[in-house]
C-alpha cells in the first residue's frame, strides 16, 4: 500500500 | 498602519470558509503586494497558499509589512456577520494586537465594525519550487467537487491518471471500484462547462481523497479549478480569485516505499 508523504518532504523550509 | 478596502467583501468570506476546516490558525502576511497566507494542515500533508493582490482593493495602504496571526474559526465568525454584498475594510496599527473589520452595506445604510484579537503563531514558511507540470487540467469546479464526493463514498484513496484519452479518477473500497474519466471539452456552449487538458507527458499519482474533497470547499470562489500534476510531486489544485489573486492547495502524493 502506498505511503502518505509529508508536504515538507517536497517543499523545504525557507 | 494597514488600511484595505475590498468592495467584494464576500470574496473574503469564501476564502476563509474554504480553508478553515483544514487550518485552524494561520498568519496572514500583509505587505505592499497585498495579503498572503501560507499554512499547512495539522498533519503536514497539504499546504495552502493564498494571494490577494493589493490591486484587488479599492484602497490599499500598508506602511510596513506585518504578519497577523489569527484563529481562522474566529475570523470566520467575524466574517459571517458581513453581508455577502458588503464592502469590507480592514484596519490595523503596526504594533497592535487587534485588527478591525468594518462592514458597509452596498446602500450605505448599515455600518458595523468588529475587532478581532490577533495571536502569535509560529509558522514554518515553505519554499514552493517552480515546476514544469506534466499535466494541467482545467475543469468546472462543480465537476471536480462532484467527482471527489462521489468517489469518497466508495474509497479513501484516488489514483488520478492523465493520458491522451483524458484524466481518469480511480478508487476502490469495500463496495467495489469506481472510475470517472474527464475528457477535453472546449466546444461547450457555456464557457463554465469547458474542460481543457494540457498534457506534456502521461502521469499517474495517488492521493488521499479526504484532502481533495476538502479543497472543493473553495468551489464558490471560481467556475473552474486547475489541477497540475508531475511525477512524484504534490498536485496543485488552484482556484482563481477572479482577477484578484489565487487560492492554491498542494497535496503530497502517496508513494510506494
Amino acid at each position: 500500500k502506498p505511503g502518505q508523504r509529508s508536504i515538507t518532504a517536497f517543499f523545504g523550509t525557507s | 498602519m494597514l488600511e484595505a478596502r475590498l468592495v467584494q467583501g464576500g470574496m473574503l468570506k469564501k476564502v476563509v470558509d474554504a480553508v478553515k476546516d483544514l487550518v485552524t490558525e494561520a498568519n496572514i502576511d500583509v505587505s505592499s503586494s497585498g495579503f498572503q497566507l501560507q499554512a499547512m494542515d495539522t498533519s503536514h500533508v497539504s499546504l495552502i497558499a493564498m494571494h490577494l493582490r493589493s490591486d484587488a482593493f479599492e484602497h490599499f495602504r500598508c506602511d510596513r509589512a506585518m504578519s497577523m496571526g489569527m484563529s481562522l474559526a474566529n475570523l470566520a465568525k467575524v466574517l459571517k456577520c458581513a453581508g455577502n454584498d458588503d464592502i469590507v475594510t480592514l484596519k490595523a496599527n503596526d504594533d497592535g494586537d487587534t485588527v478591525t473589520f468594518m462592514f458597509e452595506s452596498p446602500k450605505e445604510d448599515r455600518v458595523s465594525d468588529f475587532e478581532l484579537k490577533l495571536m502569535d503563531i509560529d509558522s514554518e514558511h515553505l519554499g514552493i519550487p517552480d515546476t514544469d507540470y506534466c499535466a494541467t487540467v482545467t475543469m468546472p469546479s462543480g465537476e471536480y467537487a462532484r467527482i471527489c464526493k462521489d468517489l469518497s463514498s466508495i474509497g479513501d484513496t484516488v489514483v488520478i491518471s492523465a493520458t491522451k484519452d483524458g484524466v481518469k479518477f480511480t478508487t476502490s473500497g469495500d463496495v467495489g471500484t469506481a472510475n470517472v474519466t474527464v475528457r477535453q471539452n472546449t466546444t461547450a456552449d457555456k464557457k463554465e462547462d469547458q474542460t481543457i487538458i494540457d498534457l506534456k507527458e502521461p502521469v499517474a499519482l495517488t492521493f488521499a481523497l479526504r484532502y481533495l474533497t476538502s479543497f472543493a470547499k473553495a468551489t464558490p470562489l471560481a467556475t473552474h479549478v486547475t489541477l497540475s500534476m508531475t511525477r512524484e510531486l504534490p498536485v496543485m489544485v488552484e482556484y482563481a480569485i477572479q482577477d484578484m489573486g489565487f487560492l492554491r492547495f498542494y497535496l503530497a502524493p502517496k508513494i510506494e516505499d
